[in-house]
């Protein structure tokens, strides 16, 4: 099984997704 | 008249023209405008002074000023192009316009890069980007030994290290991003391409339509 730390770390850091930018209405 | 009263909020030193700003990006001037209802909230948050702190940034972001994530911490350091310690409108928009559906990969592409180079240094080095999943762990609670961390991040270089020279330049990291298009699944936010509708108290403050600006 292939492990990247680059899909770990985008795929599960809270601080990486900005959605929550738009959700604060 | 209704919606007058939202006019009377003072623009702020940071604000730039919607209409420069529409045409260096992909958004229309009415999006520009529908942001600046965005960028208004976010920088009247804390301090209420229009121009958007770290501690803004983190209350919109966590709905807490005080969380520490080192994903954040960088954002926003490349949110803040003038290195100022505030973002800016005209750097809200422009930095927001990496992250619209249509921007080309190639601009995710480079911006994911910057975020990860952590020191700036024009590689992704081996410490770089096990610092980075030893925050990550340490941000989701996840338990992996040292060797597991060693294990990830030797894994990671094998693929990505084209010339094994023990770091990851511009030219291989655009390659491995294009074959794992995954990765840069965070460098789109769809939310950005129905702005106006997020925002739909600008429409109607506005009453103008791209076709008439």
């Amino acid at each position: 099984r292939t492990c990247n730390a680059f899909q770990l770390i985008s795929s599960m850091s809270s601080g990486f997704d900005l959605s929550g930018l738009f959700e604060s209405e | 008249m209704g919606c007058a009263s939202s006019k009377q909020f003072k623009r702020t030193s940071g604000y730039e023209d919607p209409d420069i700003l529409a045409k260096e990006t992909t958004f229309t001037v009415n999006e520009v405008e529908a942001l600046y209802e965005l960028y208004k909230k976010i920088s009247h948050s804390i301090f209420k002074d229009g121009l958007i702190h770290k501690e803004e940034f983190q209350l919109a972001l966590f709905r807490n000023s005080h969380k520490k994530n080192l994903f954040a911490d960088r954002i926003f350091d490349l949110f803040d192009q003038k290195r100022n310690g505030v973002i800016d409108f005209g750097e809200f928009v422009r930095s927001l316009n990496i992250f619209h559906p249509d921007t080309p990969m190639e601009e995710k592409i480079a911006f994911a890069f910057r975020l990860y180079d952590l020191r700036g240094t024009g590689c992704i080095e081996r410490e770089e980007l096990k610092e980075m999943v030893l925050a990550l762990l340490n941000e989701s609670d996840l338990l992996l030994s040292d060797d597991a961390v060693e294990q990830i991040v030797n894994q990671t270089f094998k693929q990505a290290d084209m010339n094994g020279d023990g770091k990851i330049d511009p030219d291989e990291w655009k390659i491995f991003a294009s074959k794992n298009p995954a990765l840069l699944k965070n460098m789109t936010l769809p939310y950005l391409k129905d702005i106006t509708m997020a925002f739909p108290s600008f429409v109607l403050i506005s009453g103008a339509s791209d076709d008439e600006l």
